[in-house]
C-alpha cells in the first residue's frame, strides 16, 4: 500500500529471483557484521526482552538519525525512557548499539525463608557486540503498587552485584545503587549498574549475577513480592531486563567490492 | 565567472530538497545527449520481501539511495560540486586522457538503526552511521 501511494514512485520495486534474495540478504548481514540470520525462538518458548522498550529507542533514535546529518545532538528522551540515570539522553545519542538482556535465572529468598528477602537475577552478557565499550548499564524492574503493612511506607530498594558466592555462608556482595521510593509508586525503576557490567565483560566467569533487597527506614526486610516487584513470572512487558549502551572504538571497517 | 555563476546557482538551489529540484538549462544540455547527470537515485529494500520479519523488528525495510551520474562540465547547477571537481572537471575537458572527469558520490550521509533480535532473544538496537545517502554531488 506504501509503493501504490505513490510516496516514492522512483522506488524500484519488483519480484526479487532467489539468487538477487540471497545476495541483498548476504551484503546486508555483511554491514550488519552478522556471520548469518539469527533464529530466535518463537514468542512462548522463551521469554524475549523487553521488545517495548527498545521499540521505544528506536524511534527516539530514527528521529535523532532523521534531524540530524552530520553530528550526534542530544534529543529529548520519551518519557517512557526516563530514568534515574541523568545523562540518559547524551548516553542515547552516542550509542552505537543499544542491547537488551533477557533474565536468565531469578531465585528468591522470600517469605517462605528466613529474613533478610532478597532476590537474584542473572543475564548471560556473552553475547556482546565487537570493538565496542560500555557507556551505561542499567537493571529495569518494575514495581507494582505494594501490598501488606508497608502501604504507606518508603523503600529502600538496594542491588548488590554478586561478587563471589559460597556454598553455606552468604555471598559477596558490592552495592551498585539505591533507590528510595513511595511504596504506593508505581512503575519502572532503573538502577545504574555500569560498574558491573564493565567488570563482567572483562571476566565473564566472575557474572555471578545481581541481587536485590528492600528494608523499611528502620532496616527492616520487605519482600519483593509484597513491595509489588515484577518478576519472570510477571506480565510479560513488564518483566525485570537488563540494558546496556555501547560506544564503537572504531568506525566499522568494509572490504570494497 | 563560471565559477561566480556557478557558485550563484549553487547558493540558489542546494538548500532545496532533492525531489524539489526543477532540471535546469544544463540539465537539459545532458539529458539531450544521452547522458544522464549525477544525482540520487533510490532503491527500496524491503525486510519483508527477505523474510526477515521474524528477526527484524524495525524497520519494515529502507531507502538504500545511491549516487550515479556523469560529472561533465559544465557542473549542472542542481549538484554540490567540490572547487577541486570544477577544476577537475575543466581539465579534463581540455586534457582527457591527463585527468579522469569528477566523481559522482555522495555528499551527506546520515545514520540509520535497526532493531532485532538475537539467537538469544534479547534485543539489539544498532545504529549504523554514514549509512543512508542524504545528496549526491561531483567530487
Amino acid at each position: 500500500s506504501f509503493l501504490k501511494n505513490h510516496l516514492h514512485s522512483s522506488f524500484i520495486h519488483r519480484k526479487l529471483s532467489g539468487r538477487e534474495k540471497k545476495e541483498i540478504q548476504r551484503e546486508i548481514l555483511s554491514i550488519m557484521g552478522l556471520p548469518g540470520r539469527p533464529r530466535p525462538h518463537s514468542e512462548g518458548k522463551l521469554p524475549s526482552s523487553a521488545p517495548l522498550f527498545m521499540l521505544d529507542l528506536y524511534h527516539a533514535m530514527a528521529s535523532e538519525d532523521e534531524d540530524d546529518v552530520s553530528q550526534g545532538v542530544s534529543h529529548p528522551v520519551p518519557s517512557s525512557l526516563s530514568t534515574q540515570i541523568p545523562p540518559l539522553g547524551t548516553v542515547i545519542s552516542e550509542a552505537d548499539t543499544v542491547m537488551s538482556f533477557v533474565n536468565m535465572v531469578e531465585q528468591d529468598q522470600d517469605i517462605f525463608h528466613q529474613k533478610p528477602y532478597w532476590k537474584e537475577f542473572k543475564f548471560d552478557l556473552t553475547q556482546l557486540p565487537k570493538g565496542e565499550t560500555v557507556t551505561a548499564a542499567e537493571f529495569r524492574i518494575y514495581k507494582m503498587k505494594s501490598f501488606g503493612r508497608s502501604t504507606n511506607k518508603t523503600l529502600h530498594i538496594s542491588v548488590y552485584e554478586i561478587n563471589k558466592s559460597h556454598h553455606k555462608r552468604e555471598s559477596n556482595l558490592f552495592l551498585l545503587d539505591v533507590q528510595n521510593i513511595a511504596a504506593k509508586e508505581e512503575g519502572w525503576l532503573a538502577f545504574d549498574i555500569t560498574a558491573a557490567s564493565n567488570r563482567w565483560l572483562l571476566n565473564p566467569k566472575y557474572n555471578l549475577g545481581l541481587r536485590l533487597y528492600i528494608e523499611l527506614d528502620g532496616g527492616q526486610s520487605v519482600d519483593p513480592g509484597l513491595a509489588g516487584l515484577v518478576g519472570r513470572r510477571g506480565p510479560r512487558p513488564k518483566q525485570p531486563f537488563l540494558v546496556t549502551f555501547f560506544r564503537a572504538n572504531q568506525p566499522p571497517i568494509r572490504a570494497p567490492r | 565567472s563560471v565559477r561566480r555563476a556557478m557558485k550563484k546557482k549553487e547558493r540558489k538551489t542546494n538548500d532545496l530538497p532533492q525531489s524539489n529540484i526543477v532540471s535546469g538549462k544544463y540539465d537539459h544540455y545532458h539529458e539531450s545527449e544521452g547522458r544522464e547527470m549525477c544525482k540520487r537515485h533510490e532503491l527500496y529494500v524491503s525486510f519483508r520481501d527477505l523474510e526477515w520479519l521474524d528477526w527484524v523488528i524495525a524497520p519494515q525495510g529502507y531507502a538504500a539511495y545511491y549516487c550515479h551520474g556523469e560529472c561533465s562540465f559544465p557542473l549542472d547547477s542542481c549538484m554540490n560540486a567540490t572547487n577541486h571537481a570544477i577544476l577537475q572537471s575543466l581539465v579534463h575537458l581540455m586534457k582527457p586522457e591527463a585527468a579522469p572527469k569528477a566523481c559522482c558520490a555522495p555528499t551527506k550521509l546520515s545514520a540509520i538503526s535497526v532493531l532485532y533480535y538475537d539467537n538469544s532473544n534479547n534485543v539489539i538496537l544498532k545504529k549504523y552511521r554514514n549509512m543512508v545517502v542524504k545528496s549526491c554531488g561531483c567530487h
